[in-house]
């Protein structure tokens, strides 16, 4: 995935059984942003695979005032690029419970 | 706590806890 200067890790260990996962979110190199981000903290978070999409995610946190709008775009590709891995993880390991 | 939490008025719920020093990026 490309480096989008922001983080995002399984906030915990996915069994692959719930469609609704928890991840972490942290800004490694803030100079990739456009905006200020609002603080230095991790910002942790559930995603439902099967009813979001990480651009409604992005959107709740520039709303929450975490991220500057012209983020949007970033943030929504890190949470993305991270639930792809996770999906294709999901298909790999276990592919039954798909 | 360090933790802080702010809830969307969507409902989601963002938990924001301190990034340990080694999970930064040297710049």
């Amino acid at each position: 995935a490309e480096d989008t200067g922001v983080r995002v890790e399984l906030a915990e260990e996915d069994h692959g059984r719930k469609s609704t996962i928890a991840l972490r979110l942290w800004v490694e190199d803030p100079k990739k942003l456009k905006g200020k981000p609002k603080d230095n903290g991790a910002i942790e978070f559930t995603f439902d695979l099967e009813k979001e999409t990480p651009e409604d995610v992005a959107q709740e946190m520039i709303e929450s005032g975490f991220f500057h709008e012209s983020d949007m775009k970033i943030i929504a590709k890190s949470i993305r690029d991270r639930v792809a891995l996770i999906q294709w993880r999901r298909e790999r390991i276990w592919p039954v419970l798909q | 706590s360090s933790l802080t939490q702010v809830v969307h008025s969507a409902g989601r719920r963002f938990i924001v806890s301190p990034v340990p020093e080694s999970r930064l990026r040297e710049s």
